[in-house]
């Protein structure tokens, strides 16, 4: 595709190509390609290389409208809240970020949430043993909501730096189960003022356009501050989070990396885009 | 719906007649943007669009259709078939135990799938073993035991300590002297560009010689689902899928794209957590339901 190719209707339907197979959606695509057009017509470009400059540049301009960091709180422990589908690595993003903000010398806290799924205590509770960090938990079958009051009472009486709440996974078209993660998060904000301070959707990188009903649903429920995408050792290229960093605002945070403890790194939408070119 | 924007397309189309080359390529468009929506792998819809084409032009529009209707309906039976047609449930051996290897991506679905095949076979009559070739994630064997526990079916481990393969191997000797007479070997989740693992998959078909090799395929796959599917069949050979978490919303595009690049039977779908939501494959559904 790159070197001294004619700008004609072959090309950019090549181009069209790359980004549909990197999961940027279609309507996005369609959208891109048309500006791309435009833009080499009015700049009257002619050469093939020149091309792609103005397409990382424009999906960078989408992608670097949010800001990155986490937001930590004035006073307190800062609470992060984690939510998503099933499979996604909710449950090992959690345990990378403890391991992480252990690292930098932060106390910090997790409360096992997911009092649902098989064994999905015990997953968190390895975790917490292998990262050197605390862990609230009840016995499985309890109220989600009940382990998250817990946490966020012994997060502030022993003086921790931040907490993170695992939840259990769930399809956002189920309406009781989306209510639910709803009540967990009133919980946190009852006991703590501008708590949580941090709500991250994890998305699957290898999951196509259903992200962005995912992302529309939970932000529509909790209002999301961040996304953590996971899974990014892959082939997908995890392009979804360009519709959603149009349609929804929502920044990508962290990018997960593989299933070990330090396989996470803060989002870079220059080496994101990159990376959708390889 | 794609219903509606066809039956734009062929507003002006006055009367019955035959179904010109323009009026299918317009319709095809629209065929092309709800399979590209529903995550079918590009190459995959590109095919597909051509052979559409040359079985749609130059069609009688039928008595009772409207050429939006008959676009969908040649469309729908091209799908249905593409995607169904074949032997679609787990064959028994010859000679028990039947072997049954549960293979996919991380977080794809496979434990919670051993355990609702646990089921299913447990309540057709058979005697099923669980058994866990999980030896990295953390808790996985507790979570497959926890499984097991819930569906009344034993659970074979020996620990993190053994590998997989000896693990899988060990696990027919337990088998056959339990008189259990089919094996559910759950496996860790693993990129299909990760040569080790692959390897021990590998390994794993070497020393027990599975009858049933199946690949656990989320149905929100997007585009990759074609670059798995085609590396587990390639260095596996698959015999079957499961398609997962179709009770989510997401189109299942997936679901062809693994059909058509690997010809392997989608056999299962996993239709909720729960250890009962599990049911055979129905092409048709799927056909109606990746369209949109
Ligand atoms: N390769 C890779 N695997 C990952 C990554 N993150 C998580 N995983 C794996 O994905 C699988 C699921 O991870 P979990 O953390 O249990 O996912 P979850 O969202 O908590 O799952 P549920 O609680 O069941 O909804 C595990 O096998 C993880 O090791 C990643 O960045 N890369
Ligand atoms: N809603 C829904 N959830 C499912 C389905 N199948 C599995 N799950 C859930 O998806 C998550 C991952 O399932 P697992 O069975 O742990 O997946 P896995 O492939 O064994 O994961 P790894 O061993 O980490 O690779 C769990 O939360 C399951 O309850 C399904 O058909 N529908
Ligand atoms: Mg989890
Ligand atoms: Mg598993």
């Amino acid at each position: 595709l790159v070197r001294g190719r004619k700008l004609d209707d072959e090309f950019y339907e090549e181009l069209e190509d790359i980004l549909i197979q990197a999961d940027m959606g279609i309507d996005t695509v369609m959208e891109m390609v048309e500006e791309i057009k435009e833009e080499a017509r009015v700049k009257k470009i002619g050469e093939s290389e020149e091309i792609f400059p103005i397409v990382q540049e424009k999906i960078e301009e989408i992608l670097l409208e949010q800001g990155g960091g986490l937001n930590w709180a004035e006073e307190g422990p800062t609470i992060i809240m984690v939510v998503g589908v099933n499979g996604v690595g909710k449950t090992t993003s959690i345990a990378k970020l403890a391991y992480q903000f252990k690292k930098e010398g932060k106390k910090v806290l997790l409360a096992a949430a997911d009092t649902f799924r098989a064994a999905a205590i015990d997953q968190l509770e390895l975790w917490a043993q292998h990262a050197g960090v605390q862990i609230i938990k009840h016995q499985e079958g309890a109220d989600p909501a009940a382990v998250t009051y817990d946490a966020v009472k012994a997060a502030v009486s022993r003086d921790v730096d931040v907490l993170m709440v695992d939840t259990a996974g769930r399809f956002h078209n189920r309406k009781n189960l989306m209510e639910e993660v709803g009540k967990i998060k009133r919980v946190i904000d009852r006991e703590l003022p501008n708590a949580p301070h941090e709500i991250l959707l994890v998305l699957d990188a290898t999951t196509g356009q259903n992200a962005v009903s995912q992302a529309r649903s939970f932000n529509e429920m909790l209002d999301l501050t961040g996304i953590v995408l996971a899974k990014l050792d892959g082939t997908a290229k995890g392009g979804i989070v360009v519709s959603i960093s149009k349609e929804l605002n929502i920044p990508v945070k962290y990018i997960g990396l593989g299933e070990g403890m330090e396989d996470l790194q803060k989002f870079d939408s220059r080496e994101f885009v990159e990376a959708l070119f390889e | 719906s794609l219903t509606d924007k066809l039956q734009s397309i062929f507003r002006n189309l006055k009367g019955k007649g035959k179904l010109s080359e323009k009026d299918v390529k317009a319709a095809l468009r629209e065929v092309r943007l709800a399979l590209l929506e529903a995550d079918v792998n590009y190459k995959i819809v590109r095919d597909f669009i051509k052979k559409i084409q040359e079985k749609a032009i130059g069609q009688e529009v039928f008595e009772s259709l409207t050429p939006a209707q008959q676009v969908i309906k040649i469309v729908n039976n091209e799908l249905s078939e593409l995607m169904g047609g074949t032997q679609s449930k787990i064959e028994m051996a010859q000679d028990p135990p039947t072997i049954i290897l549960m293979a996919g991506l991380q977080g794809s679905g496979k434990t919670t799938t051993a355990g609702k095949l646990a089921k299913n076979f447990k309540s057709s009559g058979r005697s099923p073993l669980l058994v866990a070739g999980d030896v990295y994630r953390p808790a996985a064997i507790k979570q497959l035991q926890v499984v097991g526990e819930r569906v009344g079916v034993p659970v074979f481990n020996m620990g993190t300590a053994k590998t997989p393969p000896e693990i899988a191997l060990a696990s027919i000797g337990h088998a056959k002297s339990n008189n259990n007479d089919v094996i559910l070997i759950d496996t860790a989740g693993r990129l299909h560009i990760d040569e080790d693992l692959m390897e021990e998959l590998q390994e794993i078909k070497k020393v027990v010689g599975p009858h049933e090799i199946l690949l656990v395929v989320d149905a929100m796959t997007g585009q990759d689902a074609v670059n798995v599917a085609k590396a587990f069949n390639d260095e596996l050979g698959i015999t079957g899928v499961v398609l997962t978490k179709l009770d989510g919303d997401a189109r299942g595009g997936a679901a062809l794209s693994v059909r058509a690049v690997t010809g392997r039977p989608i056999k299962y779908v996993g239709l909720g957590e729960k250890l009962d939501a599990l049911e055979v494959f129905h092409p048709d559904r799927m056909a109606s339901r990746i369209l949109g």
